[in-house]
């Protein structure tokens, strides 16, 4: 089984290659990959092996066909269709970063219940449609991947819609645990817990 | 050296905990936590290992004890004066979100270069000050976590800014690589890499 820790590094590294690709670096060792990414290059190389043989030794890795390599393994050679439900603000933030488009999630769909939200037009042509909408707009337009941020009373309600619909992905921003069957994928995010880590790592680097 | 997934899992024991003893549950085991947190029994024990021996064998744990412990560990028994730099969406929803208080995170000044936004009052009674005072607020009350949710191009200029105040600890969500002296503990945050990570799973669930 490979470390979480590993795959969401894979994920910045691509970040990294896309800059390296637009300074002009078609070939690249794992050291200046490392100071792109602030990650050791021995990091690299070790998340790297987990997946087989990656770059010719003593010339480095090629930039381009290395980014390649590492959609394949989180499988973003694939488009994720995404929608967003609770259009406030960590919402409003989420449907307009263009990172995500990059990676290959596209955001075709946003619910809210707010009366005076619904039928608003956001960037890129999306409509907020209200969420008595989520199940069939979901199976209609073959919606894989739904993200929470609605407030935590509304997250397990919400979810229930999201999987009717046929959702096989959900991504949890509200502070509750919600319940889905065993064959979707279900992910809590916290920032709290980076702000707890950040807490931790500083009360380390005082004890020495 | 500790994984990191497991600090962020122990952050997580902590919010069911809580609910745990509003629920009241004064004594637990560690199947009942799991179910709570949706991690499995023995990956608690395996994280709670590494710090120790916690719970009485046969018994279970004390649930007001082991939030205290958990807490410990973290460092979070002490109070870390935050500030959040970039008062948009992202920094809006950061700064409205109880939960940071509860794990000693007491946001107490918040800062944005927009003139239309410098001088209103948030939730909090915290009033938006014009980047040029960050160093001195900082310095003034010992502010010693900054939060940066500006964009990208903003967002080094403001790191030195914090670091020059006196910050220790820097929570980035811009995406850039922005760089910090060596006594400064930085951690960048990615919401996409948490999106990456779900299609991972869901692609390797589907090869099975
Ligand atoms: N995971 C984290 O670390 C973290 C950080 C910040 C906020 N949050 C959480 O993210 C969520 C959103 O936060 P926010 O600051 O954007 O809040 P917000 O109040 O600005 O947005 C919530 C949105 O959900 C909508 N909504 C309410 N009930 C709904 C329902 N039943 N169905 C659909 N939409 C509904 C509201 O109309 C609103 O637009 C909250 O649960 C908050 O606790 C989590
Ligand atoms: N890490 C992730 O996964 C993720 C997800 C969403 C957004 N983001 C990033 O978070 C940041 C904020 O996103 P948002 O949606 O809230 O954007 P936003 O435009 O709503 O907010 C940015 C805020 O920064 C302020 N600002 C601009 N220049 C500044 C400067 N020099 N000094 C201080 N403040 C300044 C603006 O006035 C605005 O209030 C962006 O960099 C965005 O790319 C990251």
């Amino acid at each position: 089984k490979i470390p979480e820790a590993t795959i969401k590094r894979l994920s910045t590294y691509i970040n990294c290659l896309e800059r390296l690709q637009v300074e002009k670096h078609p070939v690249i060792s794992s050291e200046m990959l490392g100071e792109y990414c602030q990650v050791s290059p021995a990091q690299i190389r070790k998340d790297l092996s987990y997946f087989g043989e990656f770059g010719v030794r003593g010339v480095g890795y090629d930039t381009k066909k290395l980014e390649a390599e590492i959609k394949e393994i989180l499988g973003l050679n694939y488009n994720w269709p995404t929608t967003v439900v609770g259009v406030g603000k960590l919402g409003l933030a989420l449907l307009n970063f263009t990172l995500f488009s990059q990676h290959g999630f596209s955001i075709t769909a946003a619910f809210d219940n707010e009366p005076g939200k619904i039928g608003t037009e956001l960037a890129g042509g999306i409509i907020i449609q209200p969420t008595s909408a989520i199940e069939d707009t979901v199976r209609d337009r073959g919606i894989l991947i739904g993200v929470i941020t609605t407030p935590a009373d509304a997250a397990q309600k919400v979810a229930d819609q999201l999987v009717a619909g046929g959702i096989q992905g959900l991504l949890n921003f509200a502070p509750t645990k919600v319940k889905v069957p065993e064959e979707i994928t279900l992910r809590n995010v916290s920032i709290t817990s980076e702000l707890d880590n950040l807490a931790y790592l500083m009360t380390q680097k005082k004890k020495t």
